[in-house]
């Protein structure tokens, strides 16, 4: 149909479901489709191609975030944490972020701080066997804070450019699980410390939490409750190469003010994608 | 929470036998917004609210309850009945004794598959049978490795083959099971997309060498609106007999619960509720219900 009927009810009521369907969550997708109602009649649109643009540039902008942190820094050890609920696909990040840096003819170092889960020590130094990275372990059930610490310690003595924490999975309704994640997250400051210098200028911090594209509203507690146990630089989205596309990321990036830096695009090392907005919000309407 | 939103709009107790057109849809729009809040698919929630219009509709609300008790214990009702009642209860009571039962976990990606199977073979153990774990994911680094140190973990035995593909490795498993008396068997698939037309044709030609007694689709407890699609498709490719929801044990609502069970019609039969071998238990709707209704 073309013409003033094109953006009619019928309309409306489909781009609502559509955003549903995408996890974009009840809230926001009511919240969306009135924007668009109020902006289509006030700047009288009628084509349902232009309405698309206006809507894709919304949703664009809804992803922006003041002073994103850069994943790396120059003179600086940069230390990069993979945090997030189980099975999100940390490890699997950390190897394709590990894979990114050496390709730059960074050195990298990563830390198993892991301890806990089945196997979990031994499928991170498989990646780092394959990828060509050294990975630092402690015992098993052994602090996780402790191989952070070893890990920072021996990559500031070797000179390395960055350390990747590898984290247990853990549920953030699990308070004593998210005060070892705020634990881990002060390891690094407190080598520094340690040696009489500044951790704000010696570290680049970045904390990193990695969601699954398929989950749906949980995403939102999980960034509000992460967050409170560490600063987050960054949100991953994993399994974006699925079905599911992941419009819980909007809600998430309003409430929790942190920019997406990477998609995870498959199971192999290169299956990363740089964040971009524009697409992403292209996608999500398709 | 959802009954606590009924409550401030519906208020309190009133001598008017039915609720009034009014009150009946600004009730049915929060049980909307609250079933898609709690990941509920949209299809489902919107028929469940259809069907809950015409009971409230004919509904007298009750001497004792305010309209919005009444609601919620209608709402508790559907939810019940839509999710099987106590059959995850008593198909949980299944006995695998007496015969050779190999049984499948399936599912996407990281869905807590390889750990649902451990919790198992733990249940099994416990009541008196000789299960055997089977890990048939070759492609994750460490995924045997995975299973054979639960499988220390738990005291059951791990089947360690040397076949190189998931459906040799199944057919090795398979006859040392038979040899050597172990039942039930729990093949560990390796995580696949469901529309990953290559990996799903593997899992037909497993299921065709297993001859499983249980195909178990195990899904994360938080998965949004895909949640459907994705059983859906599982589903089609191999007949499931029932879904284990993972990860219950974080704040989310569950709707996949909902969606899943209506829309498939295959039974939730357990959910897991940690990440230890004990952490798991028999799907009860009725705490389900009450979760959602806060
Ligand atoms: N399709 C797809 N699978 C992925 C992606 N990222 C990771 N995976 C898979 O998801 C599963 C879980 O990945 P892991 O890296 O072990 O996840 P994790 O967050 O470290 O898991 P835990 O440490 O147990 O919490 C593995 O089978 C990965 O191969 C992705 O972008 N796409
Ligand atoms: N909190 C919690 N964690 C769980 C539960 N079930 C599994 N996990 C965790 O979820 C993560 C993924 O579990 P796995 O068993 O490796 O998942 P999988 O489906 O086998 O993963 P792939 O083989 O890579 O597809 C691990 O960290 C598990 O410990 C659960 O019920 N609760
Ligand atoms: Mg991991
Ligand atoms: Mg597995």
């Amino acid at each position: 149909a073309t013409g003033e009927a094109e953006l009619g009810e019928e309309y409306y009521s489909e781009l609502h479901d559509a955003l549903i369907l995408a996890d974009i969550g009840a809230a926001l997708a009511e919240k969306t489709v009135s924007w668009l109602r109020t902006t289509s009649s006030e700047q009288g649109v009628s084509s349902s191609e232009v309405a698309r643009q206006l809507l894709k540039q919304r949703l664009t902008e809804m992803l922006a975030t003041e002073e994103p942190k850069p994943l790396f820094a120059d003179e600086r050890l940069n230390v990069i944490l993979f945090a997030g609920v189980n099975g999100t696909g940390k490890t699997t990040m950390l190897a394709k972020i590990a894979r990114l840096l050496l390709d730059e003819n960074l050195s990298v170092v990563a830390a198993a701080a892991d301890t806990f889960r089945a196997a979990a020590v031994e499928q991170l130094s498989i990646w780092g066997q394959r990828v060509g990275f050294p990975v630092i372990t402690g015992a098993q059930g052994a602090d996780p804070a402790s191989v952070v610490y070893n890990t920072v310690e021996h990559a500031l003595a070797q000179g390395k450019h960055a350390v990747l924490i590898d984290t247990a999975g853990r549920m953030q309704t699990k308070t004593a699980l998210m005060d070892e994640l705020s634990k881990i997250g002060r390891a690094a400051r407190k080598v520094v410390e340690k040696r009489g210098e500044d951790p704000d200028e010696k570290l680049h911090e970045v904390n990193l939490l990695v969601l699954d594209a398929t989950t749906g509203q949980n995403a939102i507690s999980q960034a509000k409750l992460f967050s409170e146990a560490i600063a987050l630089h960054g949100l991953v989205l994993n399994k974006i190469d699925g079905t599911a596309k992941g419009g819980v990321i909007f809600p998430v990036v309003a409430t929790a003010q942190v920019p997406v830096m990477f998609l995870g695009v498959g199971e192999d090392v290169d299956d990363i994608v740089e964040f971009d907005a524009a697409e992403f919000a292209s996608a999500l309407l398709d | 929470a959802l009954s606590d939103r009924l409550q401030k709009i519906l208020g309190g107790f009133r001598s008017r036998a039915r609720l009034n057109a009014a009150e009946i849809e600004s009730g049915l729009r929060e049980i909307r917004i609250a079933l898609l809040e709690a990941d509920v698919n949209l299809k489902v929630a919107r028929g469940f609210v259809t069907r809950l219009k015409d009971k409230l509709a004919s509904e007298t609300v009750g001497r004792a309850l305010t309209p919005a008790q009444t609601i919620v214990k209608l709402v508790h009702e559907e939810m019940v009945n839509v999710l099987g009642g106590d059959e995850a209860a008593q198909l949980a009571a299944t006995s695998y004794a007496g015969r050779f039962s190999p049984m499948m976990l399936i599912g996407l990606q990281g869905s807590g598959k390889t750990t649902t199977a451990g919790k198992l073979a733990l249940r099994f153990r416990n009541e008196g049978q000789r299960p055997l774990l089977v890990a048939l994911d070759l492609k994750r680094p460490a995924a045997v490795e995975q299973v054979s140190i639960i499988a220390g973990e738990i005291g059951v035995a791990a089947h360690s083959g040397t076949a190189t593909t998931p459906v040799d490795l199944a057919r090795e498993a398979l006859s040392y099971a038979r040899k050597e008396g172990f039942s039930p068997v729990l093949f560990d698939t390796a995580g696949r997309l469901q529309i990953d037309t290559e990996l799903m044709d593997e899992l037909t030609a497993i299921r065709q060498v297993v001859e499983p007694v249980e195909v178990f689709l195990v899904a994360d407890a938080m998965t949004g609106q895909e949640a459907v699609n994705i059983a859906q498709a599982f589903n089609e490719k191999v007949a499931l007999t029932g879904v284990i929801l993972s990860k219950f044990d974080s704040d989310t609502r569950g709707g996949a619960a909902l969606s899943i069970r209506e829309t498939v019609g295959v039974p939730i039969r357990f959910v897991g509720t940690g990440e230890r071998p004990d952490e798991i238990e028999p799907f009860y709707p009725e705490r389900w219900a009450s979760w959602i209704l806060g």
